[in-house]
């Protein structure tokens, strides 16, 4: 026991402020899947309209890959890596080997986005929590049509830093780290991300 | 389970946003463990949208290079925070595997210490109990036999804040040093950041690998995750 020194991880790791990449818009909200009410639902908008976007991926190399692992892959291969312009995140529950049904629930995940945005095949989903459990897909539904509904969208700080929550499970600090860069050629651009994951992490992805 | 996502306003081709975010992906989040388990769901995702009102990058472009490595030091520090909050964890570990003759058998043995609870329960503890590093390191999986040769290793402590001897030599060419500064050592692991140091001695490939502590705390957490 004579390891353990506490510190406080949240205000050692997690930003204060920051300035995020021009065109890019995020939503949250606790839908209720989880069950204490905390964050658990977002989703990061491209509102560029100047040029078509471009996706790239690596996912998971565990033979049971979850259904939206296996889903988003498909959306990937299916666009060539363009014109994608959402990503739907939920966590609480990983939609994980739930066969044929958690299949329908994360194509209904990317549909009720791609309907919202008014665009075909341009929306990523990712889901983390428990494994083997289905998704309570009415609050889902219910969580996306409010995030929209209710234009809960923003770029400013909290805006991305509540993103960083509603994708946390057992994390104790929210990961989001943003920056900016500068090119030889003068050119200035910002890197934003965002990550959870405290417990099963020994990724090897491709 | 690990979940990221990395936007920028730069425009990017998409078969280069690819390969930047591979390469990145397999010196981050590819060199992390908390516990040694592969999730089902893990992703990274990046997003380009080019709001930026410059020339597309693709692999030939001249930033191509320079950008590749700016996404990978920031995935490095992403990858990073997801260690330092691994459940139940006290300390944030650096395993550098040097001088080895291939990157891929540096990465397997990074791995294999990263991986060992053994080296994890007895970095909890504050125990200078390197014969589990050593252990670790030799049944590693390797592709070439070749990459560990016992009689060049040298295995070190390393602190990571302002102290000296900053290096707490453990094996050195080989050779076993068994009346270590069990002071320094306890200093060196009372850090809430250290490094393990392993030269192999038998090319200059190297990786690196991020890991954490393993405590009680981890039992407790996971024993009853799905209530």
């Amino acid at each position: 026991q004579r390891s353990k020194q506490l510190i406080d991880k949240y205000a050692l790791y997690v930003p204060k402020t920051g300035s995020f990449p021009k065109g890019f818009e995020v939503g949250y909200t606790a839908s209720g899947v989880k069950k204490n009410g905390s964050l658990d639902l977002g989703v990061i908008l491209n509102t560029n309209k100047s040029r078509p976007s471009t996706a790239a991926a690596v996912f998971t190399t565990n033979k049971f890959k979850a259904a939206p692992v296996l889903t988003s892959k498909k959306v990937l291969e299916t666009a060539r890596g363009k014109n994608i312009n959402a990503i739907v995140v939920n966590s609480g529950c990983a939609n994980s080997v739930t066969g044929d049904l958690g299949m329908k629930d994360a194509q209904v995940m990317i549909d009720l986005v791609n309907d919202k945005i008014g665009q075909k095949n341009s929306t990523l989903v990712m889901s983390t929590g428990v494994i083997g459990q289905r998704l309570q897909m009415d609050k889902i539904s219910t969580g996306i049509n409010k995030i929209f509904g209710e234009e809960k969208f923003g770029s400013d700080f909290n805006s991305w830093l509540n993103v960083a929550k509603s994708i946390c499970t057992t994390d104790t600090f929210p990961k989001l780290v943003t920056s900016r860069f500068k090119l030889p050629s003068g050119t200035e651009y910002t890197l934003t991300g965002m990550a959870k994951g405290a417990g099963m992490i020994c990724p090897n992805m491709a | 389970t690990l979940l990221g996502f990395i936007v920028t306003d730069l425009p990017i081709e998409s078969k280069a946003l690819q390969k930047m975010l591979t390469f990145a992906t397999t010196r981050s989040f590819n060199c992390i463990s908390v516990d040694g388990d592969m999730s089902t769901n893990d992703t990274i995702c990046m997003l380009a949208n080019g709001a930026i009102d410059t020339k597309e990058i693709n692999e030939d472009s001249k930033d191509f290079e320079q950008v590749k490595l700016q996404v990978t030091e920031f995935a490095q520090r992403l990858a990073q925070l997801v260690v330092r909050d691994g459940e139940g964890s006290t300390k944030f570990v650096t395993v550098n595997v040097k001088n080895a003759l291939h990157f891929e058998d540096a990465k397997i043995i990074a791995e294999s210490i990263s991986n060992s609870m053994l080296v994890k329960t007895a970095l909890y503890g504050q125990d200078a109990n390197w014969g589990r590093i050593l252990c670790a390191i030799g049944y590693a999986k390797l592709n070439d036999l070749k990459s560990l040769d016992v009689n060049k290793i040298n295995v070190s402590f390393i602190a990571t804040d302002n102290s000296e001897p900053r290096e707490l030599k453990l094996v050195a060419n080989g050779v076993p040093q068994l009346e270590i500064d069990e002071t320094r050592a306890s200093e060196i692991l009372a850090l809430n950041d250290l490094e393990v140091s392993v030269d192999l001695g038998t090319g200059d490939q190297a990786a690196q690998f991020w890991t954490c502590d393993l405590s009680h705390e981890y039992v407790t957490i996971n024993g009853d995750y799905r209530s």
